[in-house]
């Protein structure tokens, strides 16, 4: 292997912990155990927020390509500097 | 698809930076050509420099960490998160996740050189890019022989610092970036530590003052004695200091605090009254006892601020404050006042307290300032710590 993955975002939570930590949700998430509430349809729409910014279909469901675009080794600064800051771009 | 800026940069051209702490799996001299290599993209393409620094103060600090660092931000063995740096208006710093295989020219581990272009991307003010080629894309793409920087990349870069080629000289000898806005003026001191522009009361021993609040047009007031000063973006506005009976009618000298709440109005306080003005006028029926408006709060307080952690209205006086919400009824509950030590790391006894236009709260004493972190409610951590010396970092002393 050229470089090693980290352990693959393959579970729900998993990928709203990836999410959370790189501004996709609200970043009290991505402690499984806050129990900070979230609807599906928020973590719907941060995929395929996070499918937008990474080029990939947006599904709106954890697919498999998602999956490995969450696993790869990345920076660890978040993708979202506040909220919509997409559209601002 | 294309680049973002996080919306802060450096107000100098030339940069310094230091490696306080290398990885061990790496030659020392490799490690500081690597990543000379690294700034040296951002070089070619701006009229920024930068410089390694052995020893002293300097913009970037560079480091390779292991799990958690200080920084509330752990990283997470090998693969995950590689890096991670802070925009300059969070200090620029860049950390490396030491249990990564950092290697040089090898399409083995994790390119060290890329991977740093990338983070100082970061320490320049540049945000994540969602075209996939661009350096500042968030993904690692392995190791890339005959890297170049993407268009994308140079466009983002270059609204920040400007083209490369007409490199301007900078007589800025400060070595850490003061708070957003702050100033930069040249380090041209007087024998009392001020610059020449007005700043002289602010600084020194003596640099205590009486109150300080954001107007309704966004700028930092400073209240010191019968004076006011005006701190703009770059020092402090020409013209000031300013006598406040002059500008503000009805109002006193040695005011206790103010703040200006969110209906653009600003309210002043001194012993058991209060005054509001409206776009810098004395509103009718103006001042007010404290009993009409602020029940509750106690007269002759120390410092007043509309705190960024809730945007509810703090009152201090000695080791106690009152948390003031006009949508409440009463609007301070019974269970105040409560122990200034709830908030972490802030003295007694304040001369003054604000929300600065980007978001934090400080809090001022004896010439000293603290930043206060809303989120983990206490007096933030930063390099250097806090207390700070408020003339050099706010009064541009």
């Amino acid at each position: 292997l050229n470089h090693v993955d980290a352990a693959p975002v393959s579970t729900d939570t998993q990928a709203m912990m990836y999410l959370a930590r790189f501004g996709y949700l609200d970043p009290a998430l991505q402690n499984p155990s806050s129990g900070a509430l979230i609807s599906g349809d928020s973590v719907r729409r941060a995929i395929i927020d996070f499918q937008s910014f990474a080029g990939l279909n947006q599904t709106g469901i954890l697919d498999p390509e998602t999956s490995t675009w969450m696993s790869k080794p990345r920076c660890g600064v978040r993708d979202r500097v506040g909220a919509g800051s997409s559209a601002r771009r | 698809k294309r680049y973002a800026l996080q919306g802060s940069r450096w107000r100098v051209k030339q940069l310094t930076y230091s490696i306080t702490k290398y990885p061990s799996a790496l030659k020392t001299a490799d490690v500081d050509r690597e990543l000379a290599k690294a700034f040296q993209v951002w070089e070619d393409v701006t009229e920024l420099t930068f410089v390694h620094l052995r020893t002293g103060k300097v913009h970037i600090e560079i480091r390779f960490e292991s799990g958690e660092h200080g920084d509330g931000d752990a990283f997470d063995g090998t693969g995950g998160t590689l890096a991670h740096a802070y925009f300059p208006i969070y200090g620029g710093d860049a950390h490396f996740d030491e249990s990564e295989t950092w290697t040089i020219n090898s399409y083995k581990g994790t390119n060290l050189f890329q991977v740093a272009a990338h983070e100082f991307g970061h320490s320049l003010g540049l945000s994540h890019s969602d075209v996939r080629s661009a350096l500042m894309a968030p993904f690692y793409r392995g190791y890339e022989p005959n890297f170049k920087l993407d268009n994308d990349d140079v466009v983002a870069i270059q609204q920040l610092y400007g083209k490369s080629g007409n490199v301007a000289t900078t007589t800025e000898t400060s070595s850490r970036p003061l708070p957003p806005g702050r100033a930069t003026t040249p380090r041209v001191s007087f024998d009392d530590g001020s610059n020449g522009r007005g700043n002289a009361e602010l600084c020194g021993s003596e640099g205590k003052i009486d109150t300080m609040f954001t107007g309704p047009d966004n700028k930092a007031y400073v209240f010191k004695g019968e004076k006011y000063w005006k701190l703009e973006a770059e020092a402090v506005a020409p013209g000031y200091p300013r006598s406040i009976r002059a500008d503000w009618e009805g109002l006193p000298g040695n005011i206790d605090a103010a703040f200006t709440w969110t209906n653009g109005r600003t309210y002043f306080f001194k012993g058991s009254r209060y005054w509001r003005y409206t776009n810098f006028e004395l509103d009718a029926d103006y001042p007010k006892d404290l009993s009409e408006g602020f029940a509750g709060v106690p007269s002759n307080i120390d410092t007043a601020l509309v705190w960024s952690g809730n945007g509810k209205i703090y009152f201090f006086k000695g080791s106690q404050y009152w948390r003031f919400d006009p949508q409440q009824k009463p609007p301070i509950k019974s269970t105040y006042p409560k122990d200034i030590s709830n908030w972490e790391g802030l003295p007694n006894s304040l001369d003054a307290a604000f929300q600065f236009t980007n978001g934090y709260s400080y809090f001022f004493k004896n010439g000293q300032y603290w930043r206060f972190n809303d989120r983990s409610f206490k007096v933030d951590e930063g390099q250097p710590g806090y207390p700070r010396p408020a003339g050099k970092w706010w009064f541009g002393c």
